[in-house]
This record gives C-alpha cells, sequence and structure tokens, in this order.
C-alpha cells in the first residue's frame, strides 16, 4: 500500500487535499494487470463510503471519469514553453468530496491496465471481465484492510451497465460463498446504462421525437411501419428498415453523446477508421445500416461518373455529406 | 479509438506523459503502449443480452439499493429506454411517484422510485453526466449514499 501512496501529480501545484494512490494488482493466474488509481475522501476517510467507478464501452477507461466527469481535479490544455502541456486545479465537485474513489481500469487491456500474457488475455466478455473484477476487488480490501468495514457501492455509466450489476452480483454471490474478506456492498448507481438489447435498440426513435429531432409525424409512420415501435431487429432492406435510415440521417450530424453540445472535430471529420462507438447494440446496428446504405448510394454516384469520363470527387469536400445538409 | 465527437486530448497528453506515469506509478509508454481512451486491443463479447434480471434479483432479493440515472440529453443510451425498463420491467410497484428532484431551489431532474431501486434524469445533461452538470450530479451522489430522497 505504502508503494503506491502518491505524492504528487505532475501538472497540480500545491499539496493534494487527500491521500491518492495508484498501482496495479493481479488477478488470474496468466499475469493479468489491473491499474486503480484511488482517491481518498476529503472528509474523514473512515466514515466514507468507498465506491468504485468504472467506465463504460467496453473497453473505454476509467480515466474518462477521472479527468472529464468528477475526478479530483479539473484538468486545462495550456501552451508551455516546451509545447502543450495540462495543467490541473482543484475540482470543487469531486465525488472524493463525499466519498473514498477508485477508479478501475477493466478488463485487462483498458486504459492503463494490461497482461503479460499480452492479446491472448485481451479477448474477453462479460462474465470474465466480472470474475476478475472481483477478484481485484477482493484483493484491493486486503491490500487496503482499513477499508474493509467501509460502507461499500459500484458506480460506472454507459457499458458499465452491465459491468456493474454483473460485478454487483460477483460480489453478493462471493460474499455469500465465503470469499474473504467480506465486502460490505451496499447499493450500485449507473449513469446512461446499457442494459437490455431489445430496449436500448428501441429508445432512439421515441428520443428523437420527443426532442424535436424528427416530426410527430414522422415518428407515427415509423411506430406503424416497424410493427408497433419493434425498431431494434427490423430486417435489412424492409420499410421499417428504410425509415430507420431516415431517423439516422437527421440526427447523425449531432453529438451523440448530448444533443445540445457541439461535436468536437465534426460530422465530417473522417480518421479512415471505422467506428468504434459500441454504446447500446440497437444504436450501433442503426448507425451501421445508414452507414452501408450511405456508402452503397456514393458507389452508385461514382460508377456514374466514372461512366460519363469524369473524375471522382474527393468525399468530405466536394459532395454534401449529411452533416451538411443537416447544418 | 476515440469515441465521436469526444475530445480527449487533455487525458491523452497527460496520460502518456512519462512523468505523470511515473507518479502515479503506471507501466511506461515502452513497455505496455501509449493510453488511449478506449482500447484496441479489446475483443469484447457481449455474453448477457439483458440484466433487468439481475437488477430484480439485487434489488429485490439481497437488499441492495440502486440509483438508475440518465442525463436527458444522451442520444447513445437514451433515457426513453432507461424509463422503460424501470417502469415496465421490474416487477416493482412504484412506491413513490414521478417528481421534479431539487438542487438550490432549481429542478435538476426528475425522480421515481421503485422500492429500493430509483430513476432520475439530470435535466440537461449528456451521456457523461458530472461532465455536464457538475454540482447536480454531486448533489444527487451524495443523497444516494446517504439514503436521502
Amino acid at each position: 500500500k505504502q508503494n503506491d501512496l502518491i505524492d504528487a501529480v505532475p501538472g497540480f501545484d500545491g499539496e493534494l487535499p487527500s491521500k491518492h494512490y495508484g498501482g496495479y494488482i493481479p488477478v488470474g493466474t496468466s499475469g493479468k494487470r489491473l491499474y486503480y488509481y484511488f482517491v481518498e475522501a476529503e472528509t474523514d476517510p473512515s466514515e466514507a463510503p468507498v465506491v468504485l467507478w468504472l467506465n463504460g464501452g467496453p473497453g473505454c477507461s476509467s480515466f474518462d471519469g477521472f479527468v472529464y466527469e468528477h475526478g479530483p481535479f479539473n484538468f486545462r490544455l495550456a501552451d508551455t514553453k516546451a509545447g502543450q502541456g495540462v495543467k490541473l486545479t482543484l475540482n470543487s465537485y469531486a465525488w472524493n468530496k463525499v466519498a473514498n474513489m477508485l477508479f478501475l481500469d477493466s478488463p485487462a487491456g483498458v486504459g492503463l491496465s494490461y497482461s503479460e500474457a499480452g492479446p491472448r488475455d485481451y479477448r474477453t466478455d462479460d462474465l470474465v471481465t466480472a470474475a476478475d473484477a472481483e477478484e481485484f476487488l477482493r484483493k484491493w480490501f486486503t491490500r487496503y484492510t482499513q477499508f474493509q468495514s467501509s460502507r461499500f457501492f459500484i458506480s460506472g455509466e454507459s457499458y458499465a451497465g452491465m459491468y456493474v450489476p454483473n460485478l454487483a452480483r460477483a460480489v453478493v454471490e462471493g460474499n455469500e460463498d465465503g470469499a474473504e474478506p467480506y465486502i460490505n456492498i451496499e447499493g450500485y448507481l449507473i449513469g446512461n446504462a446499457v442494459t437490455d438489447t431489445e430496449v436500448d435498440g428501441n429508445a432512439l426513435p421515441l428520443f428523437a421525437a420527443g426532442k424535436s429531432l424528427i416530426s410527430q409525424a414522422q415518428y407515427d409512420t415509423l411506430w406503424k411501419r416497424c410493427d408497433g415501435g419493434n425498431f431494434w431487429n427490423a430486417s435489412a432492406g424492409c420499410e421499417c428498415d428504410e425509415l430507420l435510415d431516415d431517423l439516422v440521417d437527421a440526427v447523425s450530424a449531432l453529438n451523440v453523446y448530448d444533443v445540445l453540445e457541439p461535436c468536437y472535430l465534426g460530422p465530417n471529420y473522417d480518421d479512415g477508421e471505422e467506428d468504434q462507438d459500441d454504446e447500446g447494440e440497437g444504436w450501433a446496428k442503426v448507425q451501421g445500416a445508414a452507414k452501408k446504405k450511405k456508402q452503397a448510394r456514393l458507389n452508385s454516384l461514382q460508377k456514374a461518373l466514372k461512366s460519363h469520363g469524369r473524375k471522382w470527387p474527393v468525399v468530405g469536400s466536394a459532395l454534401p455529406r449529411v452533416g451538411e445538409r443537416v447544418h | 479509438l476515440t469515441p465521436p465527437c469526444t475530445d480527449a486530448r487533455a487525458a491523452s497528453l497527460w496520460l502518456n506523459d512519462d512523468a505523470v506515469r511515473s507518479a502515479i506509478h503506471a507501466a511506461p509508454k515502452q513497455v505496455i503502449g501509449e493510453w488511449t481512451l478506449c482500447s484496441n486491443h479489446l475483443f469484447y463479447t457481449r455474453v448477457v443480452p439483458s440484466l433487468i434480471p439481475t437488477h430484480k434479483s439485487l434489488t429485490q432479493k439481497h437488499g441492495l439499493r440502486a440509483l438508475i440515472y440518465s442525463g436527458d440529453h444522451d442520444m447513445a443510451v437514451p433515457h426513453t429506454g432507461s424509463e422503460v425498463w424501470t417502469s415496465t420491467k421490474l416487477d416493482a410497484p412504484e412506491t413513490a411517484p414521478w417528481r421534479p428532484w431539487m438542487v438550490a431551489s432549481q429542478v435538476a431532474g426528475y425522480v421515481v422510485d421503485y422500492g429500493s431501486l430509483s430513476y432520475a434524469t439530470v435535466k440537461g445533461a449528456g451521456h457523461m453526466v458530472p461532465t455536464n452538470k457538475p454540482k447536480e450530479s454531486l448533489t444527487m451522489f451524495k443523497r444516494f449514499l446517504d439514503g436521502e430522497p
């Protein structure tokens, strides 16, 4: 534990208002090492609960929560003599104002967590992830014995809608089976939680109509043509599928994570990579279908242009794209 | 490796700085490579299609308390889905009706209780609720931990 104590963090001038710890805990037998960052509560740590935080993805680092959401610092890009650096100031609304916050990069292969066995350990699923995280927790509480009797909560967001309940169940069942040390779990909280393939996959059209991103008439038509709101498993090429493409066209230039916020790098930015966003299978499926349809249109146009001896224009500069139309 | 519309420059710069890695006792880049917001190493399979039965078991059989909350402007996992499963699929009676919850005399969102599970919205927040509504999030977090309404 003392080896994991963090004395200072680059970018922050001043004394840390509570104790910070960071380090690795091994899980399994093949060399997986899960990284954690622990921030003691600024109130009495012995009285405050311990709260584990997990970001989603799957595959996204919990440093997202630490840096951008409720960690102890606000991070700001700053110009320095050497180029661009990062300045840290205290976050007035950090969750460690009221709880001991434990940020975990999970599973191995995410963020700062890794495996000595390499990529073969990065093939994983919901249940292995939960089992590894439970093992991590019991070892963590063994290392930090002073928190063993503290009230314990699990928290997270997005795909952690899967991680959190699966881990809570593993902890509860482990406790019942006599696993040591006992973890005093009291509850859990999850934001914008991926939960159920069908329910999550049906959620977008009603959201879009409710926020006036599509018209009520468009929503009513979708509802009727999609078998009374059965959007999530529409067959490719059916009328419902076509209407869902139109829905995606209408909203695709918006910031998917917050329709009120600007989209960093914008809808026309293309890094040449496939989308890595798996937040909700239904949404990913709808997005994927629209993308394929758009590509098919572009291919068809390219063919037509070539047949007339025209040079293919650069995609994104000469052709209107969905985002431009919406803007 | 960075989700769309997301600016991860500050985190990337900080966590890929050798001095930071050393200070926080993380393995150096030479050993585990660059930190990225989302991993390109992982081959992840979803094997549990629905967590609704697990929520029922945890809150109704094992006595855990739960808070499911939604930033109501998130389109990735919209509140409309969370509202449906919490209200219709838990087989739990509504113990306190849909009502506003307040921070400093202002409506911060809405909340409804189903026994030991509460569903709350955070008004005007996106997917990463504490990023958009830090004060409201901390208030919600503290009240939940303290078992307050």
